[in-house]
């Protein structure tokens, strides 16, 4: 007695669905197990702290951006790496947007400002360049203002949150910012400024890795900033504290200089590197530097091979020493475009192929060329970060 | 100067370097709003030869926040870093190590470092292979070793089904995902 054709039809479909079924739940318990940390199966943040990076993933984790986890993740930076980075600086973001292929960089980097010292450049041997003149105006927030504005999913408020949480009760101080705080060559500096407010206790000594460091009016900014919007910092009550503070040092920074920062948005300098593409950003950031660089070793055709031996190793990284020396004769190339002499030409022709295959025509087995022969004479010695 | 590398669900990345420059930036600070600012002035002094800040101009920088996708789209390297002048050879090194030396992303951070300075000298890190900077010097090369390690890299990379995130242990980074 045989089933009917339609029963056996029915019989081979619910095999095979069940079959798919569980083969979708082997495959992804399979990703998941291979996935264990350090590796991830979904969405990954690297931060300069465990703190931040969790921040990041935790944005994600709501339903976040890229681009949200990446600001929350530095506002947590701002304030567990003060030394490094905050709300008075800058930022380069370069970002991958996945749903148009589309690759785009903003820069929110430092602005000179308005009245800028016409004999600034006269003080630049002249010891460390710390004190108020040296400050530019502050491009930070608008960056992340932005950034958001593109391509932010959570509202503005959410990514300044955690923060504000961690840093209201007071913070330990990180073992790194410790060590900036006690290096023989930074504290004498910090010893002589306003500084010496935040980091130092009330005895007069510097804080130290572990001690509780209490920062009441980032908190107060942090709220105000995720409450109103980065205007607060450009053009609202902050601006005017930020002013009067910075003018009793003698900044020359005005209202003017804040309310008239903008971020500029602009393509990527880009580069095909075997399978991939390199994506940077362009001047004034060093994209087209680290791109020249790409372009030159990978005519050198390196593979696992290339390491296998002290002598192979060796031969590698003389071909990288030498093209990091042609790279020192380009770096003053990278200015800032609205302002240089220097045309796009010959940015394109920094990272084009057939300069890469002129620059390794020149490297030989010599290590001791005269700098002539790198065409870095005209790049004068004082390094930029 | 920090960094941050994201790779998110949707395959959206991001690489983004803050900078205030040097350590602690002007070490000018602001009581009111507890702000620190930056001496980011100091990085036009390379353009010492031409002279002039134009108000609004940027300075140059060493920044060099990058994404690297693969072809088919399936495989994606996030990177970038602090650390200045190091930035550049830092970064160039990860890529080398990722993609042509075959290691995983954390080795290819964690590798010491080579960089070039001002005279055309080779610095390299302290734990650099001895073997290698002997044979540097045969080639002529003047090698000297940091005093101290700046550079430090975050990166992101994907490489099949996983994600694959690192924080340079040179600042005692730690990285996240899920």
């Amino acid at each position: 007695m045989g089933l009917s054709r339609g029963k056996l039809c029915c019989l081979a479909l619910v095999v095979g669905l069940v079959a798919l079924a569980g083969a979708a739940v082997l495959a992804v318990f399979l990703t998941r197990s291979r996935c264990a940390p350090p590796r991830y199966p979904r969405a990954a943040v690297a931060a300069d702290t465990q703190t931040c990076s969790d921040i990041g993933r935790d944005i994600l984790q709501q339903g976040g951006s890229a681009v949200d986890a990446t600001i929350a993740a530095l506002i947590c930076s701002a304030v567990l790496n003060p030394q490094s980075m905050g709300l008075g600086g800058g930022i380069i973001f370069t970002i991958y947007n996945a749903s148009t292929g589309k690759v785009e960089v903003l820069n929110a980097r430092e602005r000179a400002p308005q009245k800028i010292s016409g004999n600034l450049l006269a003080e630049c041997n002249k010891g460390f360049p710390v004190g108020s003149r040296w400050i530019a105006v502050p491009g930070e927030l608008r960056g992340y203002e932005e950034a958001h504005k593109r391509y932010g999913k959570l509202p503005w408020k959410t990514l300044f949150e955690p923060t504000i949480k961690l840093l209201d009760p007071g913070i330990r101080i990180p073992e790194v910012v410790g060590r900036f705080l006690s290096h023989p060559m930074i504290q004498p500096h910090l010893n002589k400024t306003s500084l010496r407010k935040l980091f130092y206790n009330k005895q007069g000594a510097a804080l130290g890795a572990g001690d509780l460091l209490r920062w009441p009016a980032l908190v107060e900014t942090l709220r105000a900033v995720a409450e109103n919007g980065a205007d607060e910092f450009y053009q609202g009550t902050t601006a005017e504290k930020l002013v009067q503070d910075i003018a009793k040092e003698g900044s020359i920074l005005s209202l003017d200089d804040l309310r008239d920062y903008r971020v500029e948005v602009v393509s990527p300098v880009n580069i095909s590197l075997g399978e991939y593409t390199v994506y940077s950003a362009p001047r004034p950031a060093a994209g087209p530097i680290l791109l020249f660089i790409l372009n030159v070793l990978k005519g050198f055709n390196f593979t696992k091979d290339s390491m296998s031996t002290l002598s192979q190793s060796a031969e590698t990284y003389h071909y990288i020493a030498e093209a990091l020396k042609f790279a020192n004769g380009q770096r003053v190339k990278v200015d800032h475009p609205a302002f240089s002499q220097t045309g796009e030409g010959v940015l394109s022709q920094l990272i084009s192929d057939s300069f890469a295959s002129h620059v390794r025509q020149r490297i030989d087995e010599r290590g001791d060329h005269p700098a002539s022969h790198y065409d870095s004479a005209q790049v004068g010695t004082t390094p930029f970060g | 100067t920090s960094h941050v590398s994201v790779l998110a669900e949707d395959g959206s990345a991001v690489s983004a370097t803050s900078t205030i420059n040097y350590p602690f930036g002007a070490m000018v600070y602001s009581p009111q709003t507890g702000i620190i600012l930056n001496n980011e002035l100091a990085d036009f002094c390379m353009k010492q030869s031409s002279g002039r800040i134009s108000p609004g101009e940027m300075p140059p920088s060493s920044m060099t926040p990058s994404i690297l996708i693969s072809r088919d789209g399936q495989s994606k390297l996030v990177v970038g870093g602090s650390g200045g002048q190091l930035i550049i050879p830092a970064v160039v090194l990860t890529i080398a190590n990722k993609l042509w030396f075959g290691y995983d992303v954390d080795e290819a951070v964690k590798a010491p470092i080579l960089c070039t300075n001002g005279t055309n000298g080779i610095e390299v890190e302290k734990a650099f292979d001895k073997g290698v900077v002997a044979a540097l010097h045969q080639k002529g090369h003047t090698v000297k070793t940091m005093p101290w390690s700046l550079n430090v890299v975050q990166a992101v990379s994907k490489d099949g089904p996983c994600l694959f995130p690192y924080s340079d242990l040179r600042k005692n980074g730690q990285a996240s995902g899920y």
